[in-house]
């Protein structure tokens, strides 16, 4: 596959499963976070980025050789190697369904339990209770999953672990703290291992995890 | 990064669709 | 790909995309929707099940050789053939990115709108107004990529065509009366002509499109 731009806000935790993909398959990609590059919010409502996304949504993906792509997924799935995407039929299916599981099962109580922790949406007690329950019937499927296994897919990272460790992002950081996660050994493992490959420090950075549970911020 | 989050597309209420939608399927089928 | 056997209630949109797709790809499916085969609710809730599909959820596909998978797009993915998928790295990319379009766009707005005229969820009509807006939005995206194209990505069916049927389907039958959707012609001339390929055909039937717009369904 080509280079190209990724346009988005910075610390968007969409952009980083693109971002460490590329970081794996060595394509040179130049990140469109800052003005005058990119400004979200202005650029992404002009009518040449809408002509080639239509959404006006980020990331957004467009290569040198004019290649345009939105949906997260599928710019991580472009810009990966033939490892992370699946080496077999069975291998890609499974790596498939555990972006989807990112999707379905992580990110709405994930992001229903943290966004009131930052700031950025109203508090509900039930809402958050439930979300708190969500997340822990997500953290034990995953951790009986990695009973036995290293990586989610096969012996190596795949766009699996690239996509669900970005979508864990956030409530490692903010809300599971020692306590909450202790229950999860292996998905704890699991996520130590993943966020230390290179690949991912080169994108992440140092990733702090939570000390302890936020709570609203008002 | 925290202020733009705040323009993301979350379908928040997906567990409670989830869950509604089982339940009348599960009537359906008995 | 094996042959094997998807698991899931009746009627489920979600199932579709997998027999649609095993349709094209010649693989042998068994459907197991109902007695003494499938009882959803107590099958799905059984210890050997959850070994083998620890959310629970349907569909779930179990291949002849043993192969278990959960997650819809997996499952449809995995019963596709190579065109389906797409034949080269952009178009593979560009059928992902409709797929998660589906995921993201057209699925909560969809679910929200005719939930209450199913009596599947109570009518709230602020939440209704605002799928409705929604799904015009969704609409007027669709309908201008369409507009010089017979099919989402390249010129034969893929993926993303069976992905996107699947996921409109609920509102088309439902909700999307002939003045509303009036204005997006070329997402109407696609639509019928996927749901009139024979192997759409085979797996929804007769697809009868909504006369007048159904409402809450107390």
């Amino acid at each position: 596959m080509a280079a190209g731009t990724l346009y988005t806000y910075a610390e968007n935790w969409r952009a980083y499963k693109a971002q460490i993909a590329a970081q794996y398959s060595g394509v040179h990609l130049k990140v469109a976070s800052t003005p005058p590059a990119f400004t979200f919010g202005q650029t992404n409502r002009l009518p040449n980025f809408l002509n080639s996304f239509p959404l006006g949504k980020v990331p957004a993906f467009q290569g040198d050789d004019g290649f345009c792509l939105f949906e997260s997924n599928a710019i991580a799935h472009y810009l990966s190697t033939d490892a992370l995407r699946g080496s077999t039929p069975q291998a890609s299916a499974h790596i498939l369904q555990w972006v989807n599981f990112a999707d379905s099962e992580i990110i709405p109580p994930a992001s229903a339990w943290v966004f009131p922790t930052l700031g950025i949406m109203q508090f509900n007690k039930q809402a958050t209770e439930q979300a708190k329950e969500e997340v822990k019937r997500m953290l034990l499927v995953l951790n009986q999953h990695l009973n036995t296994r290293t990586f989610l897919v096969g012996e190596r990272v795949t766009l699996a672990d690239i996509t669900v460790v970005c979508s864990l992002l956030w409530i490692y950081k903010q809300v599971l703290e020692p306590a909450f996660r202790e229950p999860y050994p292996n998905v704890n493992r699991w996520f130590g291992t993943c966020i230390n490959q290179p690949q991912f420090k080169a994108v992440l950075g140092e990733v702090k995890l939570c000390e302890k549970m936020a709570q609203f911020d008002a | 990064g925290v202020d733009f989050l705040a323009h993301e597309r979350i379908w928040f209420d997906k567990p409670r669709y989830d869950e509604a939608e089982r339940r009348f399927y599960e009537r359906k089928n008995g």
